[in-house]
């Protein structure tokens, strides 16, 4: 039966069609944009997609996606471009998303988003890499006790601020040498770090910078070792700064490991910042 | 009747899922 006059007509393109992918790489940065904890999140396959015609004007993008998780976390501000995926053996975690995307004069913008994460199966992870380590739940005492005392140990070689700890991400229990591996996001408070002696006093500095720490904690008889280093991200504005005309804003840089970084240092005037490895 | 495919032509694409860009979990 041809459709009736004026009624809405359902199209169903291919999931790989430039279209839909430019719909759902939009999905993708809304997921990103939105996200305050845990990794960015890459496209890995579009499942399903619908597309409606939208009264006046534009299409709705129904589209189920499938993505996975990157080592880059959500305050790290290197573009997802250069993120990479976590891999199978690091225990990879699969995001599976539901979305309503807009197109209307050629600009994508979401309606509604709706997102689960799953980590990969043990089975999954033990067939490819039988003595890989599996994720364990967060608030686990070894990951809590890992993490305080990775940062405690950053703090204590650390002639700036004192950071604090704003988030554990992920964290995994390593069987030989028996030890906790833990990956957790600080931020730089007002407090000098050599001179705190009440934390709760510290407050997150105005102009925000965040960074990573990866850490492990190997119980021994005569106390632990812990080892931890920590990727100061560029600070992040409040607000963006107005430039002239025809000077490009600073692009955000990967988070490469730097060589030895002793110290914070300002950037050389006009270059752009680069994160600190401590 | 029935048309063969022309030899060497590539099997039809299905429309959906689309290509897996890293691996499935």
């Amino acid at each position: 039966m041809p459709p009736q006059p004026g009624a809405p007509v359902l199209k169903l393109p291919k999931c790989d069609d430039p279209e839909v992918e430019q719909a759902a790489l939009a999905a993708v940065d809304h997921i990103n944009q939105h996200l305050h904890q845990g990794y960015k999140h890459t496209l890995n396959r579009i499942d399903k997609v619908k597309v409606w015609p939208r009264r006046p004007f534009g299409e709705v993008f129904h589209l189920e996606i499938d993505t996975l998780e990157t080592t880059c976390h959500a305050l790290d501000p290197t573009p997802l471009a250069n993120c990479s995926v976590r891999t199978q053996t690091q225990h990879a975690v699969e995001g599976d998303c539901d979305f309503h995307v807009l197109k209307q004069d050629g600009q994508f913008s979401v309606l509604s988003a709706k997102c689960e994460s799953t980590p990969d199966s043990a089975e999954d992870v033990h067939r490819l890499c039988p003595d890989c380590p599996l994720l364990i739940p967060l608030n686990d005492s070894r990951v809590t006790h890992a993490a305080d005392a990775a940062l405690a140990a950053f703090n204590a070689q650390n002639n700036g601020a004192y950071y604090q700890l704003m988030e554990i991400a992920r964290a995994q229990l390593v069987p030989l040498p028996a030890s906790t591996y833990v990956e957790f996001a600080v931020g730089a408070t007002d407090c000098v770090a050599k001179e705190v002696t009440d934390p709760t006093k510290c407050n997150l500095l105005a102009e925000k910078q965040y960074g990573l720490c990866k850490a492990t904690v190997a119980e021994k008889l005569a106390g632990e070792d812990v080892s931890v280093t920590c990727t100061i991200f560029p600070t992040q504005p409040a607000a963006p700064q107005p430039q002239p005309d025809g000077v490009a804003a600073p692009a955000a840089e990967p988070a490469a490991p730097a060589a030895d970084a002793a110290a914070p240092a300002a950037p050389p005037a006009g270059q752009p910042p680069h994160p600190q490895v401590l | 009747f029935l048309i063969p495919p022309p030899a060497g032509a590539a099997p039809p694409v299905p429309p959906c899922p689309g290509k897996i860009r890293h691996f499935k979990i």
